[in-house]
């Protein structure tokens, strides 16, 4: 219902994100 | 009746509280058990910050909006923790999903992610309560301005000490594990991540800096440009 624009992929979340992958 | 802003703000309000009825105070029993399965449990710290960070915020908050509104600061606070454990839990069914691991240990005792997970809580409330147009170069005014016209994003990086750049970092998985969210919302936190991407993680004291110092050495490239540039 929104147009936010999701720009992590499939292979990419929280975890590597604050590198902990 | 016809719709005017206070209006639309308080049925916002009202669709929060609803949303977040269900939602405890303290970690869930499916939270329990994502702690119990980390190699070093992270509870104690994180109630502890959780407690830290509230007495932190509400006094903050109290400070900012006058003695006409004590006790305000500790309501949101309470609404913001419902919403951080509400989306951890979410953020963790669908890692261990995603990486078919159970044990998240390095994340959850990570003190930054949880910074920035209650802090985007916050900013959700915040907005929720105070509407979200730009007033100064941030955000502010709506239903609970004027007294509130301070606290709007980027306040909230500075009462929890954060670098705007991993505040940054929660943002699109929080808007994924939250569906709930409201679309204005939703814009309110795209708007943090531009206003983060175009000025605020580019200011002389960001971490940034040294991130991208860090990077470089580890390869062959050009020299990093100083802030000013």
């Amino acid at each position: 219902s929104h147009d936010y624009h999701f720009g992590l992929e499939d292979n990419e979340g929280i975890s590597e994100l604050f590198d902990c992958d | 009746p016809p719709q005017t802003p206070v209006r639309a703000a308080m049925s916002s309000i009202q669709q929060l509280r609803v949303d977040l009825t269900s939602s405890g105070d303290q970690p869930s029993a499916v939270l329990a058990v994502y702690f119990k399965n980390c190699t070093l449990d992270p509870t104690g710290e994180i109630l502890q910050r959780v407690e830290r960070l509230g007495q932190l915020f509400s006094q903050m908050f109290d400070q900012a909006v006058g003695l006409r509104c004590v006790g305000l600061g500790k309501q949101r606070f309470t609404l913001g923790v419902r919403l951080y454990y509400r989306v951890m839990e979410a953020m963790l069914k669908s890692e261990e999903k995603r990486l078919s691991v159970q044990n998240f240990s390095k994340l959850l005792n990570d003190s930054t992610f949880h910074t920035s997970l209650l802090a985007c809580a916050l900013e959700v409330v915040m907005a929720t309560y105070g509407g979200t147009s730009f007033k100064n170069g941030g955000y502010s005014g709506g239903a609970g301005a004027p007294a509130e016209t301070d606290l709007g994003f980027p306040w909230i990086l500075d009462v929890f000490r954060l670098a705007a750049f991993d505040f940054y970092k929660v943002i699109e998985s929080f808007i994924k594990a939250e569906p709930t969210l409201s679309k204005d919302n939703v814009k309110h936190l795209e708007r943090c991540e531009h206003l983060t991407m175009e000025t605020i993680a580019w200011r002389g004291d960001s971490p940034l800096f040294e991130l991208l110092r860090l990077t470089h050495e580890e390869g062959p490239g050009e020299q990093v440009e100083p802030p000013s540039t």
